[in-house]
């Protein structure tokens, strides 16, 4: 019970220090996201990620920004 | 595309590429 | 001389509506903005559009997610 009263993600009130994967889950788009000055990592919502640690996100994205050529 | 700076973008087409362990597909399936 | 001291991208002054596109240039990301009220676009430094406006840039992101390195 301990362990599930545990505050996760955002509310533990923890800067993020780096969002580090993505994945979706059961249709809701979710990050990994490692936070400062601890070492965990806890699945956060993107749209709250978003909101709440925009530049975390957009440094994220813009690691895996490449431009493909398009055939003719 | 009459300005010279639009070439920049032509014939390219930018993505977010994720290969990380979490990723199983993107949220939006419609294409670009 | 009065095409080039029009003012472009954000020196503007008109909030962007959306990003559309996204290139290389010289190792500096940019982004194609299309303003708001405008049929304009004009090229942005991305470095600067993710401070005055991380949600258009996440947006964009967001719908360019792909899990391939190489196009079908």
């Amino acid at each position: 019970r301990a362990a599930a009263d545990k505050p996760r993600g955002f509310a533990k009130g923890l800067d993020p220090e780096q969002i580090i994967s993505a994945a979706d889950r059961s249709g809701e788009w979710m990050f990994l996201a490692k936070w400062k000055d601890s070492e965990e990592a806890d699945l956060v919502l993107a749209k709250e990620a978003n909101v709440k640690c925009p530049q975390n996100v957009i440094a994220f994205y813009e690691e895996r920004l490449t431009s493909h050529s398009c055939p003719e | 595309w009459s300005d010279t700076r639009g070439l920049l973008f032509r014939g390219k087409v930018p993505v977010v590429v994720l290969q990380d362990i979490l990723a199983v597909k993107p949220p939006c399936t419609k294409s670009p």
